[in-house]
């Protein structure tokens, strides 16, 4: 399946964009 | 992390994206990210996509937040 292929490579994508989310909101302001 | 703060979390991280309040999230409220997170246009794009799992090319909370879960907890939550 493409789709699940895509979304597997997307996870660091992923967790890239929530971990600058995180920091932007826990980080100094 | 408890389930509340992931709530909280979840809700504060929605509407960071949903700035105008409209209860989802576009394609261009994602690439407006793109100023304020050191993510590509691309970037965001593929983040856009990979959130939107029943690609009707917005974001609910709940896509938004099982995106969330599956980055916290290491699997997504259907």
């Amino acid at each position: 399946d493409p789709n699940m292929k895509a979304g597997a490579a997307n996870e660091g994508v992923l967790a890239n964009f929530f971990n600058s989310l995180l920091s932007k909101k826990t980080g100094s302001p | 992390m408890g389930q509340n703060t992931f709530v909280e979390k979840t809700h504060e991280f929605f509407q960071m994206c949903d700035i105008e309040n409209k209860g989802f999230i576009t394609r261009r409220d994602m690439q407006r990210l793109n100023g304020e997170l050191p993510l590509s246009a691309e970037e965001l794009e593929n983040v856009f996509d990979t959130l939107d799992s029943d690609g009707n090319g917005y974001l609910s909370l709940d896509e938004f937040s099982s995106g969330f879960s599956g980055f916290l907890f290491g699997r997504r939550v259907s």
